[in-house]
């Protein structure tokens, strides 16, 4: 996506409480997977904002919580994921990354060798992407206020958006978005997990900002 | 690097971080 189309994460653009930081909304990303009953391998905060320019609603990244699965582990054993070129140009682009965060004078760490899982790729391809006026799952489900739980491969190939498609693509098999205030929160998993009234109300009680 | 905005950059520092974790505990 353009970066001028992703916004940074701004409390006051989003209309966020001030108290509500970057820290806080990684400890709540954080509570709602690591608590879960289920085994979900990500959640993201999609994040609100208007861009002034175009009269534009827009969810970009607000911030994501990572844990894993076990094709994680099976795959990096197996490193059959993904063809050679394809796992080359993840590790590269993986290094460049690295070296953004940790400086480009940091000595080489061998975790960047390792194979890159699809999920992995998926999750970090994710900061890069924006929904405009009510476009993918997380811009639906923020537009009409619906949440959508989609579950299995083939409901994903057929949803209405690319994101949810490219999901199935890369291992991905329950994806679920949930308005909340200032934005909706994605849940995604490699596991088949079926609707639950208790991660809704989770993630209402942990994203509800007046609360 | 400043183009990168300051949450991704967060996010990003926080998934390699524990990406070198599960990595090493694999």
């Amino acid at each position: 996506a353009p970066e001028a189309h992703v916004p940074a994460f701004s409390s006051a653009s989003a209309g966020v409480p001030e108290y509500f930081t970057q820290e806080s909304l990684q400890q709540r990303l954080h509570m709602l997977i690591e608590g879960a009953r289920d085994s979900w391998t990500y959640a993201i905060f999609w994040q609100s904002s208007v861009d002034v320019g175009f009269g534009a609603s827009i969810l970009g990244w607000g911030d994501g919580y990572y844990k894993g699965c076990e094709e994680d582990k099976r795959r990096r054993r197996n490193a059959t994921s993904s063809s050679v070129a394809e796992q080359e140009h993840r590790k590269r682009v993986l290094r460049e990354l690295n070296s953004l965060i940790s400086g480009s004078g940091s000595s080489p760490d061998s975790a960047m060798e390792e194979e890159v899982t699809d999920t992995e790729w998926f999750f970090l391809v994710s900061m890069t992407q924006s929904f405009v006026n009510g476009s993918g799952l997380p811009g639906q489900s923020f537009l009409t206020g619906a949440p959508s739980w989609i579950v299995g491969k083939d409901r994903l190939s057929i949803a209405p958006c690319d994101r949810a498609k490219q999901a199935q693509v890369f291992g991905l098999q329950s994806m679920v978005c949930v308005p909340v205030e200032s934005g909706v929160l994605e849940l995604g998993s490699t596991e088949l997990i079926f609707h639950s009234a208790d991660m809704m109300n989770q993630v209402k009680a942990l994203f509800n900002f007046n609360s | 690097d400043a183009a990168v905005p300051q949450a991704r950059k967060a996010s990003l520092a926080r998934f390699l971080e524990k990406r070198k974790e599960r990595v090493s505990n694999t």
